[in-house]
């Protein structure tokens, strides 16, 4: 699958989720 | 004891596709006369030395098998439930000398652990969770993870045992829909991952209970059952199997298939599908994953094997003793396959 298929990858996404999502 | 040792010659013949290693190395015999239902593989310890253990379990006991020097199984401990029939064994990955399960009619109604009396002289049970329970996982760190419905509103629940016996309760944040099963994140420690009965995905974070992301994955995975989930480069790919998928697409019959997900912006993309090899007919039953191989019970009563990074079924199992096979898990002790029959036959691979 192609990069452009699924948007910007991010490799720390588990921790920037965190810190977006309510508490 | 009821032991029952398979000769070589009893060998149920694999396909010509590519048996492996899969080799039938003994067989366990249930005698107790009720329909077999689930079996599992757990660490115990037996007069001081932790042995790589087989649970059985019948419809109103669960069974406790230790290897012997011969190859055979010996029966070591039976758990007995007198009202509420056992589901499900939950195995918990990290743990000696406990296991959990699941009783219920249709539905999960109860979880209790199964563990024996501290000079190991007797089989002691401890009621966890009563209710609705939709979905039920043991994780790593010797937490069980289950959610539950009332009429207004789902619970989810992380129970974690300590060592002396105790238990912690935590809430993660439910999503609105019904969660229908569990899988923690390889890769991502505290990540926990759920499938919901509409069709998406939903990541937790287990240490703080945050619900990061819902994610829809599509209508062609209705009711998905989520059997692995590993995170790399960014990205979360899932092994998913249907059980309403259709008997047959352009590709073969889909029995699992691998999607790649961005948590980001919770845009999905498939990978790969795991079909049934040309002339073989069903959708998957019921199964298990563990490392790279995918093993399940089809409609068929055949098992059926999957390298998941080859792409392709490589053993199938045909019923045998006029018995279609009734359920299937990987053994999470050693690299045994385990494979039973509703009549209580359990087979070692």
């Amino acid at each position: 699958c192609s990069q452009a298929d699924l948007g910007p990858i991010s490799i720390n996404w588990f921790e920037e989720l965190s810190s977006e999502a309510p508490p | 004891h009821s032991i029952e040792q398979t000769e070589l010659a009893d060998v149920p013949a694999c396909d010509s596709l590519n048996p492996g290693n899969l080799q039938l190395v003994s067989k366990l015999k249930n005698h107790s006369g009720s329909c077999s239902v689930d079996v599992s593989a757990v660490w115990w310890e037996i007069a001081g030395v932790k042995e790589p253990c087989i649970i059985t379990a019948c419809e109103y006991a669960v069974s406790l098998w230790k290897p012997l020097d011969t190859g055979q199984w010996g029966k070591l401990y039976s758990w007995h439930f007198a009202e509420v029939p056992v589901l499900q064994i939950v195995p918990m990955p990290d743990v000696c000398n406990l296991v959990c399960v699941a009783l219920g009619n249709l539905e999960i109604r109860e979880i209790r652990a199964l563990l024996c009396s501290s000079d190991g002289g007797c089989e002691k049970q401890v009621l966890l969770r009563t209710g609705n329970i939709h979905a039920v996982l043991g994780l790593t760190q010797r937490r069980l993870v289950s959610s539950s419905r009332t009429l207004c509103d789902q619970q989810v629940e992380v129970m974690t045992f300590a060592e002396g016996g105790s238990e912690e309760k935590q809430f993660l944040m439910p999503p609105e829909e019904t969660v229908l099963t569990f899988a923690e994140v390889q890769g991502t420690q505290e990540a926990l991952l759920g499938t919901t009965i509409m069709n998406n995905i939903v990541i937790w974070n287990l240490k703080t209970g945050q619900l990061l992301k819902k994610m829809h994955i599509g209508d062609s995975y209705q009711a998905s059952v989520c059997h692995k989930a590993y995170s790399e480069m960014g990205l979360l790919f899932v092994v998913l199997s249907h059980p309403c998928a259709k008997e047959r697409e352009p590709s073969g019959s889909p029995v699992f298939q691998l999607i790649a997900i961005n948590p980001k912006t919770a845009l999905s993309v498939g990978v790969m599908l795991y079909c049934l090899p040309q002339g073989q007919a069903g959708r998957f039953l019921e199964g298990d994953v563990k490392d790279n191989f995918a093993a399940a019970v089809l409609t068929s009563g055949t098992i059926a094997i999957w390298d998941l990074l080859l792409g392709h079924c490589t053993a199938l199992l045909p019923p045998i003793s006029d018995q279609n096979w009734s359920f299937v898990k990987w053994s999470g002790t050693d690299s045994h396959l385990l494979a039973g029959q509703k009549d209580g036959n359990i087979f070692v691979y």
